[in-house]
């Protein structure tokens, strides 16, 4: 995984980057102390060594904490693992944002839309149980108005 | 940077050329400052031997010696670990697609398919609207209905209370009471004039 | 409102006009004063 490979190259660099200030290319460096104090500079070689790894790791691990990397890295092994069988460039932002945001509106806008045709389809449906009443009261007061006439004419 | 690495930095949070900027100062930060105290360790260690000819001068080039040579090393080695990092952990291959960006692989909308998208919901508002008005009127018929039918109700009882009257009069029908009514007051006329005449 | 292109369009748009139902039976009520009127004034001669 990412966070393997991180600690890996980091090692190798801080291996590599040990191996050319060798202790020999050190001795070199400081030959006037060397010759007067063979051991201490061996130890004070030795200390700045250890320091460096110690303060570059350590700084890593910051790095790695500030930045939450390890659950990035992880998550993203994840996401590229699925990934694998597909071979084809993935989409990417187009760098002009309302072309981008429009698919990312497009999932809300087709459930507002399902959901419209929802409502409209009861809305609907409950006008034409209320429109089926209105019809009834117009022939109820057809009929009335019919009766009266009839009631009416009898009379006259 | 040549590429901006824009869909890493929507991953991470950071772009990852500004990450190893950081790796990189706080590394020479710390190659400086290691070499700062060992030069400073080496000069304590020559005040304890009296009479002794190095001179920190000697110590300072020994250091810039040593320094000169580790950066040179250091930034290479860098360089090389920072192209193995962008390449191999702070990138996101190309075929792969972030999970909140799922939407543009399902919805590949085109700006025109969008817009009909948008035209479609506001014409389906436009008529969930009418549609709630029209319910608004059928209801307010409804109840102009309940009014109109209590008023013809109303008359119909009128007539029921007029034909209750006639009834408890004695007249169902109205017609035929009214001809026998009449016929009566016929006969009545009759009666009257015969009793007249006799009475003569 | 234009109720058109709603489902109840036909019946939104075929409303008696109940104002005139209601005037209509004001006529079948003087009608019937009429008709009372002459039974009484019948009723009158009769008696």
């Amino acid at each position: 995984g990412r966070a393997q490979v991180l600690a890996t190259l980091v090692d190798t660099f801080l291996e590599k980057l040990v191996a050319a200030g060798s202790y020999q290319r050190f001795a070199n460096c400081y030959r006037c102390f060397y010759r007067l104090q063979p051991e201490m500079t061996r130890s004070i070689y030795d200390q700045f060594i250890s320091q460096l790894q110690a303060s570059i790791k350590e700084e890593i691990q910051e790095i790695k904490n500030e930045g939450n990397l390890e659950m990035l890295f992880h998550s993203l092994d994840k996401i590229v693992e699925e990934a694998k069988n597909r071979q084809e460039p993935a989409w990417r932002p187009s760098g002009i944002p309302e072309e981008d945001v429009r698919s990312a509106i497009v999932p809300y806008l087709l459930k507002h839309r399902s959901y419209l045709q929802k409502i409209l389809k009861e809305k609907e449906e409950e006008n034409r149980k209320v429109a089926q009443s209105v019809l009834e009261g117009r022939n109820k007061i057809a009929e009335l108005q019919q009766l009266i006439q009839a009631r009416k004419h009898a009379w006259q | 940077s040549v590429t901006p690495m824009a869909y890493e930095t929507q991953f991470f949070g950071f772009t990852p050329q500004t990450c190893m900027l950081r790796i990189y100062i706080a590394f020479q930060d710390y190659l400086f400052e290691t070499m700062l105290v060992v030069e400073g360790v080496i000069l304590k260690k020559l005040r304890s031997f009296p009479g002794c000819e190095i001179g920190a001068l000697q110590i300072r080039k020994s250091t810039e010696k040593f320094l000169f040579f580790m950066k040179d090393h250091f930034d290479k080695l860098f360089s090389k670990m920072e192209e193995m990092l962008l390449q191999l952990v702070l990138t996101i291959p190309e075929n792969v697609l972030l999970p909140e960006d799922k939407v543009h692989e399902q919805y590949p909308y085109t700006k025109d398919e969008f817009q009909a998208l948008q035209d479609e919901i506001n014409r389906l508002q436009q008529q969930y609207r009418a549609e709630a008005s029209a319910g608004q009127a059928l209801r307010a018929e409804l109840e102009e209905q309940k009014v109109v039918q209590a008023e013809l109700e109303k008359i119909l009882q009128c007539f029921d209370g007029l034909e209750n009257i006639c009834r408890e009069h004695g007249t169902g029908n109205f017609k035929e009471s009214l001809v026998f009514l009449t016929q009566n007051s016929k006969k009545l006329q009759g009666v009257l004039r015969d009793v007249e005449e006799k009475s003569k | 409102w234009s109720y058109e292109g709603t489902s109840q369009a036909a019946v939104l748009g075929s409303k008696p006009d109940y104002g005139r139902v209601l005037q209509e039976q004001g006529e079948v009520l003087s009608c019937m004063r009429l008709v009372l009127d002459e039974l009484q004034q019948a009723a009158t001669v009769l008696q």
